[in-house]
C-alpha cells in the first residue's frame, strides 16, 4: 500500500499542472520603458499527460483518444500539457515617442493547464 | 538588449547553439523581435530619456483600472464621469502633452485664451478612439479673492468660466480669431486647487480617424467680476508654462490630453475578473 501511495504521489507530482513563474521585467531589460508593474506572475504548464487521463486535466476528446492510442503504440506521442485558460494584464509604459500608455494585454497569465 | 526587445544573452545563446547558420539565426531572431514588437503595438524598442514624465493621473488610472489585482486605489480625483465610463470599454489609454512651441497665449483684461496642439500621430490606425478628456489644473489664487460666499457668488466674484473649443480653421484676417466650436464649458471657483476634466471626445475621435484635420484646441478663461488681483487671477488656470511660477512642478501641472480607445483585441482596461 505504501509503495502504491508513493507511486501515486510521484505520478501526481509529474502530471500536467500549473507552476510558478515570475517574469521580472528588469531581467530582460524592459524595466527601462515599462513603468508598472515591475514584473508579473505569468505561470507555466508542465508535466505528463498519462494514460488514463484524469478528469481534472481538462482534456479534449481528441487528447483522450490520442492518449489511448499512445498506450498501445508509443510512436504516437502523448497529449501536450498546455495552458487552457489565460487572463490579461495591464501595463503602464512609455512608447517609442515617450508617450505614456496604459494598455491591457490579452493572454499573458496562465490560469489553468490541461492536456490537449 | 539596448537595441531590441530580446536580451543580448538570449540572442547570443541562440546564435551559439549551432543549429542554424549565423545568417539564419539572425533572420529568425529578427522575425521573433518583430512579433514581440507587434505584440506590444510598437515599431521599435522604446528608449525613453531620464527626463520623460509619467503623469500622476496615468499612474492613478493604472492602480485603479489595472486587471493585475490591485484594486485598492480609489477612482482618481476629479476624473470625469465620461472618462470613467470610457475607461471601462477601452483597452488602451494614452496621454499626451501639448507641443509648447506651437502654443499661442493671449491675455486681455477679463479673458485669457490659449491655443494648444497635441500631436496624435502616434495613435495607430486600427485603434478606435471612443472618448477623450482634456485635463487642466487650476491652482488656488494666493492673495486673491477670499473663499466665495453666497453674496460674492451671486455677483460672479471668485468665479471663472473655462470654455474649451475645437479649432477648425485659421482666422480670416491676421489679427482675427480662429474658427472654433465649443466642446465643453464649466464655471469654477478660484478658491480651490484641482484638476478639471473637459470632454473633447467629438474632436479627438474625428482627428484620430482622419475625419477632420487636427488644428488643436482653444481654451478660454473668462474672469467675470472685478474682485482680486488681475495678474494672479490670470495665473489661476495653468494653461501655459509662462503662467506657472514653479518650473519644477510644471511637468505634473501642465494640461494633459487623455484618449480612451480600443484596438479590437480583448477586454477593456477596467474589466475585472473574478478572483479564483
Amino acid at each position: 500500500q505504501a509503495t502504491h501511495r508513493k507511486q501515486r504521489r510521484k505520478q501526481q507530482k509529474a502530471s500536467c499542472k500549473r507552476h510558478a513563474l515570475y517574469v521580472d521585467f528588469s531581467d530582460v531589460g524592459w524595466n527601462e520603458w515599462i513603468v508598472a508593474p515591475p514584473g508579473y506572475h505569468a505561470f507555466y504548464c508542465h508535466g505528463e499527460c498519462p494514460f488514463p487521463l484524469a478528469d481534472h486535466l481538462n482534456s479534449t476528446n481528441h487528447a483522450i483518444v490520442q492518449t489511448l492510442v499512445n498506450s498501445v503504440n508509443s510512436n504516437i506521442p502523448r497529449a501536450c500539457c498546455v495552458p487552457t485558460e489565460l487572463s490579461p494584464i495591464s501595463l503602464l509604459y512609455l512608447d517609442e515617442y515617450e508617450k505614456v500608455i496604459l494598455k491591457n494585454y490579452q493572454d499573458m497569465v496562465v490560469e489553468g493547464c490541461g492536456c490537449r | 538588449g539596448a537595441a531590441g526587445l530580446i536580451p543580448e544573452v538570449g540572442r547570443r545563446k541562440y546564435s551559439e547553439s549551432g543549429k542554424q547558420t549565423p545568417e539564419q539565426s539572425e533572420n529568425f531572431l529578427n522575425e521573433f523581435e518583430l512579433r514581440l514588437l507587434n505584440m506590444f503595438g510598437l515599431k521599435r524598442r522604446p528608449n525613453p530619456s531620464k527626463l520623460a514624465v509619467v503623469p500622476q493621473y496615468m499612474v492613478d488610472l493604472y492602480h485603479m483600472h489595472s486587471v493585475n489585482g490591485d484594486h485598492n486605489t480609489k477612482r482618481p480625483r476629479n476624473m470625469g464621469k465620461h472618462a470613467e465610463r470610457a475607461a471601462s470599454k477601452a483597452n488602451t489609454i494614452r496621454s499626451f502633452h501639448h507641443e509648447e512651441s506651437m502654443e499661442a497665449l493671449a491675455s486681455l483684461k477679463s479673458r485669457t485664451t490659449q491655443q494648444f496642439f497635441f500631436n496624435l500621430t502616434s495613435i495607430p490606425g486600427e485603434e478606435l478612439i471612443t472618448s477623450a478628456e482634456l485635463r487642466i489644473f487650476r491652482d488656488q489664487v494666493l492673495g486673491g479673492t477670499s473663499p466665495p460666499t453666497s453674496s460674492n457668488n451671486s455677483t460672479g466674484a471668485g468665479l471663472h468660466r473655462i470654455n474649451v473649443y475645437e479649432v477648425f480653421g485659421a482666422p480670416s484676417s491676421p489679427e482675427g480669431e480662429p474658427l472654433t466650436r465649443l466642446l465643453d464649458t464649466r464655471l469654477v471657483q478660484d478658491s480651490l486647487s484641482r484638476w478639471e476634466s473637459f470632454d473633447v471626445s467629438p474632436a479627438v475621435s474625428q482627428w484620430a480617424s482622419g475625419g477632420r484635420r487636427n488644428h488643436g484646441f482653444q481654451v478660454e478663461v473668462v474672469h467675470p467680476g472685478e474682485g482680486g488681483d488681475a495678474r494672479s487671477r490670470n495665473r489661476h488656470v495653468r494653461v501655459s508654462r509662462s503662467l506657472h511660477q514653479d518650473q519644477d512642478s510644471w511637468p505634473q501641472a501642465r494640461p494633459l490630453l487623455v484618449t480612451y480607445g480600443h484596438d479590437g483585441r480583448g477586454d477593456g482596461v477596467l474589466h475585472t475578473r473574478e478572483k479564483r
